[in-house]
């Protein structure tokens, strides 16, 4: 999921 | 990163620049929301949290910290050196009825329960509304300086540039990310209006102004 993917957008 | 994404970046960098340079060669804030303002630094606190535990990339890294010190800085400058030139009798949208909304929303549509991940939601939904003080200002004066529109026209072609991104995301890298996609949406479709008049008026050098 995004959440372990982290968040690479700003 | 891709070429979409890459744009949207800079117009919104550009964006900051076009405020900034409008405040400090006018030597006023007039026509622009201290709300507005106000909200885009909740926005770059909450969700940039994450600068302190993951590390994405440098370039990701420098612009967290260039939003979040830029819009500190025009709050500044608002609130502080050009104070006199601030007018809050027109800037009186209630911003109560963005923020509860938003962080209810927060709650139930996020990635994880977690501080951070709720926090990250919040701003992302409190992006989407985030223009509407300012939006509701340019309503009630009815005109705005160009350059304000050119500050306004950047901000829009930001995240109106972050859809073909993740359009282009999806086929390339399989993801999707349901709340930025239609928090952007919904943040694009509040420029319509306000795209539609400075196409037509503006950019054929026109002064911006709403029909009475």
């Amino acid at each position: 999921p995004l959440e372990e993917q982290g968040h690479d957008e700003l | 990163m891709n070429f979409f994404r890459l744009l949207g970046d800079l117009s919104h960098l550009a964006s900051i620049f076009i405020l900034l340079h409008k405040i400090q060669t006018t030597r006023s804030c007039r026509g622009i929301s201290f709300k507005t303002q106000a909200l885009y630094v909740a926005v770059f606190v909450t969700r940039y949290l994450d600068l302190f535990f993951r590390y994405v990339s440098l370039y990701n890294s420098v612009m967290k910290l260039f939003f979040i010190a830029s819009s500190c800085y025009i709050l500044y400058l608002m609130k502080y050196k050009y104070r006199p030139t601030h007018d809050p009798s027109i800037d009186t949208f209630r911003i109560e009825y963005l923020l509860g909304p938003c962080f209810v929303l927060s709650l139930i549509f996020n990635y994880k329960f977690s501080f951070s991940e709720i926090l990250w939601s919040f701003s992302i939904f409190l992006e989407a509304v985030a223009i509407l003080p300012q939006l509701f200002m340019l309503q009630r004066t009815g005109e705005a300086e160009t350059i304000t529109t050119h500050y306004l026209a950047a901000l829009g072609v930001y995240r109106a540039l972050y859809i073909p991104n993740w359009i282009y995301r999806y086929f390339t890298e399989g993801l999707v990310d349901p709340i930025a996609v239609t928090a952007g949406i919904v943040q694009t479709g509040l420029y319509l209006d306000f795209f539609y008049v400075y196409f037509t008026k503006v950019l054929q050098g026109q002064k911006f102004e709403l029909p009475a």
